[in-house]
């Protein structure tokens, strides 16, 4: 089973 | 004062129509150099990003004195939308400190037009930088392929493996009752340039994705021929759809991995 990762992590908050 | 004289409504009604389910709300920013827009979905999984330049041809006219945030229900939006024939010309216009957005639709032979007003919506709405990636691998295939692939394997399971090597591409699928596998070859033979599939390949990457995002995304196909997906191995796809005389929509989707 695979898990669904966030997308926050990638990006930087401006 | 903002105003963007576009000259296919139908443009922006592709836009919209591909965003409104996913995102609900969404700020146009707009400057001197055209209207961006990025909105992530409630789960933070999927981001959208949207560049119309104003330079580029699609626009008729453009003026933006100064920078303006307008925030907007894409829902109504989308009403409002289809108020307009697919030929019409498109203007939107705002104040410097804006509370309405105003529609104008201007018919080919100038014979009707017609003007809507809609109020704007403080949208709070945190704003991600994107970092300049170079990605292991470039899929550029047609829109039209991409989306048949996506709703073909979203019968049988709710993710796909996008496995990328340099014979081309594979797409795969396994559920609970089955499952299916898609290949596409580069193709060099072919004479239209929008319906050729090929892949610049750095790294191999084999990537989960959830395809209820991927079948979303793929509302946007009428906006271009084709779509470029690029890819790193553990981030975020990128499903990126060039607007002609505009810029360009990109989708970002996270990945799903290992437990």
């Amino acid at each position: 089973n695979k898990l669904q990762a966030s997308l926050n992590p990638f990006f930087v908050h401006k | 004062m903002f105003e963007a004289k576009m000259l296919q409504s139908s443009v922006l009604k592709k836009i919209i129509e591909s965003l409104k389910d996913l995102f609900a709300d969404a700020n146009f920013d707009c400057s001197s150099s055209g209207i961006t827009l990025q909105d992530m979905d409630s789960s933070h999984v999927a981001l959208c990003y949207l560049k119309l330049r104003s330079d580029e041809e699609g626009f008729e006219d453009y003026r933006c004195d100064r920078n303006i945030t307008l925030g907007v229900n894409l829902g109504l939006m989308s009403k409002i939308l289809k108020c307009a024939g697919n030929d019409d010309v498109v203007t939107l216009r705002a104040e410097d400190e804006p509370n309405i957005l105003t529609f104008i639709f201007d018919s080919k032979n100038s014979e009707r037009v017609s003007k809507y007003d809609i109020k704007l919506m403080e949208i709070d709405s945190e704003l991600l930088g994107i970092p300049d990636t170079d990605y292991s691998c470039v899929v550029k295939m047609p829109s039209h392929e991409f989306q048949r692939i996506c709703s073909n394997l979203s019968q049988l399971g709710d993710s796909v493996t996008i496995d990328c090597h340099k014979e081309g591409v594979d797409f795969k699928v396994a559920g609970e009752q089955g499952s299916g596998a898609i290949k596409l070859k580069q193709t060099t033979s072919v004479d239209k340039e929008e319906d050729q599939v090929t892949v610049q390949l750095n790294e191999p990457v084999t990537q989960s994705f959830a395809l209820k995002f991927l079948c979303a995304f793929t509302k946007a196909t009428s906006l271009s021929d084709t779509v470029n997906l690029s890819l790193t191995q553990d981030t975020p796809v990128v499903v990126e759809y060039p607007i002609a005389q505009h810029g360009y929509l990109r989708f970002y989707l996270a990945p799903k991995i290992e437990e």
